[in-house]
């Protein structure tokens, strides 16, 4: 068993804890997490997002916050969203262009002071934005928070889909519970016609062997990326459609 | 400086080492390097491939190699692809659906093996295809190859050039030589319309602001997908204009 024994206090500032993950990067993991987010505000959720993905960290630029976190006796106070979610990220303590160039055991420090350290104001949700494929900070956060539980993200490719079921593995191996699948990036329709780039049905044939809930498709959109590079995702001011598609 | 003295042999064994790297995950770097591969294997180059992502390879599937490597006192023989390209990759020694849960030390160790112990046959290139980011693997990497030269993909969007930048700020740190930048995914056609799903001249940015070649797009292509699925890139059997992106 890879978890040691807890020595630390069971973490218990959420009433439910979202560990996004996805066995590749690119393939969406971080828009979803906060277009989630933000649909959970708008229907009056308390929400946080920790942005655990340390070597690759954009969740400040897709929320559209920055800035300096505020230390009260070495706790972080998160800094706080228009739609009032809570957020921590590595990105706060680091210039976007800085190459994180950390070894192991340094990082889990890190990842045990933004899960036990911060103080996280009463929340439903906290959503964790976990870095891609199955390394140290993803098992740190496994053991710390065994209550987790992990939706994943692919895209329709078969690639993806292998590397999301080695992080579903590691979702066994670790006792976090597999919530279901989203599928991104499913289709680009232009005219009407739908032109599947990356492959069909991926995510679907990924939640079927696994047995868990397929919440399905989100597909291609210039709006996504758009809202994601000005720090206001499209749940924030999005059609209804868009935003229902992150409701579900 | 983070390279410690020296200890091992120079590695020597061919005439270019090219470290095919990208801030983030999913931007098409594996897809890069396969087809990079292939292209210069037609135009009689002898090139290998080393597949050092080892938390989320996809070479061998997009090479379509498999099986188990021959190992002579203790010494890697790589597999070869039909275009006689030597491949080496973590997949040969795990299951595609087995996560690859190693810290820091376990994987030093891993890479050291495949950068030291190949009986490459005398190369003219050897690609290396490194995971995304800046973590424990592109270090030793470098540490180990002080000759080679970072490649870096990205696609359009300001998000992974940001990350970009932070590779390239790797490379200055451990003295890679940055040779250039590819901009990947960089728009969809569609009955002669091009769309720019990520956003347009991220790439071009970024090779501007590092002072490096920019080599050109690669456009959003299904039969690029589709080639990585069933392990035979554009390349090696792709239109003469695919070909050409490639052999740029
Ligand atoms: N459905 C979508 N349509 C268009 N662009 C998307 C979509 N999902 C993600 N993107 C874009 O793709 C890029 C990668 O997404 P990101 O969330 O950073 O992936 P990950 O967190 O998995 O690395 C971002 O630039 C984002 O804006
Ligand atoms: N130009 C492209 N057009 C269409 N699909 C692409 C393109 N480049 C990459 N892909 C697909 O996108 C996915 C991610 O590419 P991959 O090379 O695995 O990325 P990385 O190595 O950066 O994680 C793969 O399924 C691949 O087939």
């Amino acid at each position: 068993d890879p978890r040691p024994a807890q020595a630390t206090p069971p973490v218990t500032y959420a009433k439910r804890f979202i560990a996004v993950s996805s066995g590749k990067g690119g393939v969406g993991k971080s828009t979803v997490t906060t277009n989630l987010a933000v649909a959970m505000a708008k229907i009056g959720r308390k929400v946080g997002v920790l942005d655990a993905d340390v070597y690759g960290f954009s969740i400040p630029r897709m929320l559209g916050v920055s800035g300096q976190p505020t230390m009260i006796d070495d706790n972080i106070v998160p800094l706080r969203t228009g739609d009032n979610i809570q957020v921590v990220s590595i990105g706060f303590f680091i210039k976007e262009d800085e190459p994180v160039v950390w070894r192991g055991p340094l990082l889990h420090k890190a990842i045990n002071q933004f899960i036990h350290d911060v103080m996280w104001d009463d929340l439903d949700y906290l959503f964790l934005d976990l870095p891609p494929g199955t390394g140290d900070v993803s098992l740190t956060i496994a053991q710390a928070i065994p209550a987790a539980e992990m939706l994943v993200v692919t895209t329709p490719q078969t690639t993806a889909t292998n590397v999301a079921g080695r992080v579903a593995k590691m979702a066994e191996k670790t006792n976090l519970k597999v919530l279901g699948v989203i599928e991104n990036m499913s289709y680009f329709e232009a005219n009407g016609v739908r032109e599947y780039i990356f492959g069909k049905d991926g995510g679907k044939k990924l939640a079927d062997k696994l047995g868990v809930t397929f919440y399905g498709e989100i597909p291609l959109m210039t709006s996504m990326r758009e809202g994601a590079d000005i720090g206001q995702p499209v749940a924030t001011d999005g059609t209804p459609e868009q935003v229902e598609l992150f409701e579900k």
